[in-house]
């Protein structure tokens, strides 16, 4: 099978973070994914309000442990405003 | 507390079963609705009573994907359920996902453990970043058996709906936390280069590389083993660790308990009057598992798989310096490290002396 390199698995760690932030931590992206990069952006910001929350390292950079936690079943946090 | 203080205007709420997963006999769906309720109603004055007809408070249902109320679900594992915070309408109503595996047990999400997690947003709460709480995110492989609310979810919906008004208040177990001086510890093991601390429920797990510890539960790595351990120890050659409680013990190969365990520990030659181990630990320059039994200790042959002749001895007379109870012990590069009490005794096993007093926690990063 084709090696899943380290650039699939950040890639796919990327897209867990995104939708994991969007879902729980209110991420809005506009479809662009540079702005993930720098340390001030929206994204590590999130990354680095869940981080707090769960008592991690708080880097705001998508470490494994950080990964690890994403990928834990949870309790969703329904969307009330909208819906309302 | 969810942000706006939601809360319901009465006590007396209605809840409503409006369908079933297929994965579970509607009894026993219903037994855990019921049970999970009750988790709520024995902590507070709020009653719960079940309609079949008509809109409830509580409406309660099996969905999947998208159904309707802006939150999707996103099929197997990720997220298990969602619930709306008190109000008119959807306010309440607790949706759990069936693309997951509800069971009443553990081999799947058990219904019981979540619904009483959504309940808690139903009436009113929101997340608790307290690891042992259940209103804590992740879904925790607590035991449902033996399942008390934690202190951190009684404190929460107390200060929503107020206090039970039976005689007896109950109270929850916490969480223990890190850095917290006063912690003993009921076991400690190394595994396979790790150190895991055990109390209650829990256990911090260190690794050499990791700076901090993780808290985990027992049950999310171990689902069979029993809380509340109060000995363990490593036995390197046969990549075994073995728990002890009470007159049990049980042998684990990595995460699988071994068949034919739980045994008694009588069937390793100790007398009836050993009721429980306080601490054990295997000696790799010897083969032999030392047992700690309050002032005592035995030594196990773990090739002959006895115990050794001429034992208990005396704990104090062998290992000078260590006169309290032990209630845990590990071994790292030649040394015994002893837990007692709120103190823990580096032992040099060669010089047969206490070289260092250290904090419990010192392993922990504190």
């Amino acid at each position: 099978f084709p090696a899943v390199t380290e650039a699939n698995i950040m890639e796919r760690n990327m897209q867990l973070a995104e939708t994991y932030l969007k879902r729980y931590y209110d991420l809005e992206t506009d479809g662009k994914h540079f702005m993930r990069r720098t340390s001030s952006s929206p994204f590590s910001e999130k990354i680095r309000q869940m981080q707090e929350f769960f008592g991690l390292k708080v880097t705001g950079k998508l470490d494994s442990e950080t990964v690890r936690v994403m990928q834990q079943p949870r309790c969703g946090v329904p969307d009330v405003a909208s819906y309302s | 507390i969810t942000p706006g203080r939601p809360v319901w205007d009465n006590t007396d709420l209605t809840y409503r079963i409006l369908n079933y997963t297929p994965d579970m006999a509607q009894a026993d769906v219903d037994r855990a609705i019921e049970k999970a309720f009750k988790v709520w109603s024995d902590v507070t004055p709020l009653k719960f009573t079940r309609i079949y007809d008509g809109p409830s408070d509580i409406e309660i249902a099996f969905e999947t994907g998208d159904h309707g109320d802006n939150s999707p679900f996103d099929g197997p594992d990720g997220l298990l359920a969602h619930a709306f915070q008190p109000g008119k309408g959807i306010g309440g109503d607790t949706h759990f996902d069936d693309d997951e595996k509800w069971s009443k047990g553990t081999n799947g999400y058990n219904l019981f453990l979540v619904a009483a997690h959504e309940f808690g947003h139903s009436l009113g709460l929101s997340h608790s970043d307290d690891p042992g709480a259940l209103m804590f995110p992740n879904y925790s492989n607590d035991d449902p058996n033996t399942f008390h609310l934690p202190q951190d979810d009684i404190n929460a919906i107390q200060d929503l709906y107020g206090p039970t008004t039976n005689a007896v208040k109950p109270t929850g177990p916490t969480t223990p936390t890190i850095c917290d001086s006063k912690i003993i510890f009921d076991a400690i093991i190394t595994l396979r280069g790790e150190i895991m601390f055990f109390t209650d429920r829990f256990f911090w797990r260190k690794h050499p590389q990791t700076p901090q510890a993780e808290l985990n539960f027992i049950k999310s790595f171990w689902s069979s083993l029993p809380t509340g351990i109060e000995a363990a120890y490593e036995n390197p050659e046969t990549d075994q660790i073995l728990f002890f409680k009470g007159s049990k013990y049980w042998a684990l190969s990595g995460y699988e308990v071994l068949y034919g365990y739980p045994k008694s520990i009588y069937q390793l030659g100790f007398p009836k009057t050993v009721k429980k181990i306080d601490a054990a630990v295997y000696i790799e320059e010897t083969q032999k598992t030392y047992f700690f039994v309050g002032d005592k200790y035995w030594s196990y042959d773990e090739e002959r798989k006895v115990l050794d002749k001429d034992f208990p001895r005396e704990i104090a007379e062998d290992f000078p310096g260590i006169t309290q109870k032990v209630h845990a012990v590990f071994q790292k590069n030649g040394f015994l490290y002893f837990f007692s009490g709120q103190r823990q005794y580096e032992f040099s096993i060669t010089s047969k002396k206490v070289m260092r007093l250290m904090k419990n926690n010192s392993w922990l990063g504190c």
